[in-house]
């Protein structure tokens, strides 16, 4: 199940 | 964070100074497409509303609201302050024709079905095709101003290093986002025709125009 990542890319 | 990210970012920077001081400098916004501004605005705010909810690092926030602020006043020097100097007559991409596909695609491929999320995807998304309307114009005029050109260079080196930056990060940590990938693949194409007029054209000294 695809867990929504933090985004550290801008 | 690796050099490509971190240059990326900077060159992203960059472009977006680029353009800012050029309309200032010259206190003109001619050749610059205010639609492609209006997108890249609405790109960022749509993206960075995890300021909100998620807390990265001081550079991610800090890069994140130079990025929104940026980007709004571009837009309001080019819709407001400099109106008068606004080129609209060759500015006429329908953005429509961008953002209800782009809209309509982030509800249906995402990595969840929440309203940040689907905002975030959306962002990927119009990112990839926002700067269209500018080049759109280009071929309209047939040439646009060297600040310009560097402008764009700048915004397509970052596209650039960030895809190097994908292929450092999926060998050295495993990760990778798809759809941030399959989307910055698209946006950085859209360049390639650019960066060969940029490189045989302006790097030599001449201005960027295009045959007739």
């Amino acid at each position: 199940d695809e867990e929504t990542q933090a985004k550290d890319e801008l | 964070m690796n050099v490509f990210r971190l240059i990326g970012d900077l060159s992203h920077l960059l472009a977006i100074l680029i353009l800012l001081w050029k309309i200032w400098k010259t206190r003109s916004c001619s050749g610059i497409s205010g639609k492609s501004q209006f997108l890249f605005a609405l790109v960022f705010t749509t993206r960075y509303l995890d300021l909100f909810t998620n807390f990265i690092s001081p550079y991610n926030t800090f890069m994140k609201i130079v990025y929104i602020v940026c980007s709004c006043v571009t837009v309001y020097f080019i819709y407001v302050k400099f109106k008068a100097t606004y080129d609209s007559n060759h500015d006429t991409f329908r953005v429509e024709f961008l953002v209800v596909p782009v809209g309509g695609l982030a509800f249906l491929v995402n990595h969840d079905f929440t309203p940040l999320e689907i905002l975030w995807t959306f962002s990927i998304y119009l990112e990839s095709v926002a700067i269209l309307p500018q080049l759109f114009m280009i071929s309209k005029t047939g040439e646009a101003e060297t600040i310009t050109s560097h402008y764009l260079f700048a915004l397509g080196a970052y596209r650039a290093l960030y895809i190097v930056n994908w292929v450092y990060r999926y060998y050295f940590e495993g990760f990778f986002d798809l759809i941030a990938i399959v989307a910055g693949c698209v946006q950085t194409i859209l360049y390639c025709d650019f960066f060969y007029l940029y490189i045989t054209k302006v790097l030599q000294g001449k201005k960027l125009s295009l045959p007739a």
